[in-house]
């Protein structure tokens, strides 16, 4: 059973790219058959890979337009790993999409034909709660949300779990919140920890009840700010072929190793 | 004549927020009646001064869908300072607005039948090219570009360039970009100085064509990454009212003496 993951966040750069696409490295690395879709149209998932916008290869957009199925849009980047890339014409899949019928549910209906065999799928959102975005929560499982320890970054958090809450009761009942991924975490700054504390004290409010996050916990594998995670993109690389010996890769193989045990509970 | 400024960058979390509450409040305390206009559904700018988002009183939404003139949105801040709210209804503009003839130019319209008598008119655009950041587009003047110096940053700057470039040849001949300003800079790192060099190069190659950043520059007040900066917005204040002998204030005080160096030149 393939297990969907969307990342989501509409607070413009808290790390969702930067998560996704060295998550799933580590995660694939761990021996498990997984894709990566980019779907937001500044296609940066598809250059921290290593892939050229556009190039001579359909992408999400044909996919979603119907012009080509998921497994020809999926790139084989290593044994385990494939990513459908992006391209700057998504952005006018936002209005070319609106007026189809059950627009939100086109993804959902890709990956439902894909005969990949990948055991996860995780799908890179824009910086907003728009069609794509909506997209990528009628498809998922469950949604991560990367968040900054900041004050700007925790007052969007209301918004897109009233989002999440309204696809899980209109479009996907299955649809949770797994939890919150804590990006370019600065432990020794005061406002993380006050942030950080609001967010918990939030999260233990919400147990018991039937919202989509009433089980989400904040993953006590931070990641920490660390300046390799923003050198590796400008050489298409993830983390682990930059520098396997910085911060950044010991933070997102100990999320890895979180990421995998929330899917095989014990 | 009043001078509009647009503070874009459809990257997420570099900086335009954090720059229109900052510059805006230092530009007025150098005694010129300037108004903030927030035109992000997240309404983070209104958050930031200190403003309840969809309090009782017309924001943006009314004024754009008409049912508001400008002058009656416009909050008094302080004496030489008034800022227009945003709320989370903003998103639906997007959608509603469509089909309206002209819709890119409804910000427009609306500025030239203000009476209040700004100065300056600096305006915070969510993280996307959407409709919303059009309008900002065919209001302004003058772009400044807020940019984190990494690599992803930088793959978005051509994209927005393009979109500048469409909207001085088809809406607003009168466009151009007025400067970089770099967020969050941590001068040290060998990244910076990369991305840096790279932008330089590319804005000297553009000197003497007619293209609408022809003439930008990179402002020399980079503002450094300085936590205190993400403080402030949890206090509903500026970084002069919650530390004003913080690097935060000082840079932002220098970017505000730039900033007016360039509309009066000698
Ligand atoms: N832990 C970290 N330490 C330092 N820099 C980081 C870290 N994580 C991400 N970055 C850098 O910060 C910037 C923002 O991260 P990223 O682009 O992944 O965020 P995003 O949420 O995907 O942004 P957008 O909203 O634009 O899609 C990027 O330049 C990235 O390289
Ligand atoms: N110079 C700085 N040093 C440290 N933190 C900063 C600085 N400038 C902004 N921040 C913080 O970084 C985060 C991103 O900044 P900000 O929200 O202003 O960016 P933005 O471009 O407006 O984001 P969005 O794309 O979501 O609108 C915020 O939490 C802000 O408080
Ligand atoms: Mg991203
Ligand atoms: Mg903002």
């Amino acid at each position: 059973v393939v297990q969907t993951v969307a990342i989501i966040n509409q607070k413009g750069g808290v790390g969702k790219t930067t998560t996704v696409a060295n998550l799933g490295a580590a995660v694939a690395a761990g021996g498990h058959r997984l894709c990566l879709i980019d779907m937001d149209p500044q296609a940066h998932l598809t250059l921290h890979m290593g892939l050229e916008p556009g190039a001579n290869q359909p992408g999400i957009y044909q996919v979603l337009t119907g012009d080509a199925p998921l497994d020809d849009a999926a790139v084989k980047l290593n044994e385990n790993l494939s990513a459908v890339p992006s391209v700057i014409d998504l952005a006018a899949a936002e209005t070319e999409l609106v007026s189809v019928v059950g627009r939100e549910q086109i993804l959902r209906d890709r990956l439902s034909d894909c005969n990949s065999g990948f055991e996860y799928v995780m799908v890179d959102c824009p910086p907003s709660l728009g069609l794509l975005t909506l997209n990528a929560l009628a498809a998922a499982d469950y949604v991560f949300i990367p968040l900054q320890a900041h004050f700007l970054a925790l007052q969007g958090l209301g918004m897109l779990l009233e989002t999440i809450s309204l696809v899980q009761q209109r479009i996907n009942p299955a649809l949770k919140v797994g939890g919150v991924i804590l990006c370019m975490y600065e432990k020794q700054t005061r406002l993380a920890g006050e942030v950080v504390a609001d967010l918990e004290e939030f999260l233990q409010a919400a147990r018991g009840s039937d919202v989509p996050w009433a089980d989400a916990n904040i993953f006590s594998a931070a990641i920490r700010r660390n300046i390799k995670l923003a050198e590796c993109p400008s050489y298409g690389k993830t983390i682990f072929d930059y520098d396997p010996y910085s911060h950044g890769a010991m933070d997102y193989d100990a999320l890895a190793e979180e990421f995998l045990a929330f899917f095989s509970p014990q």
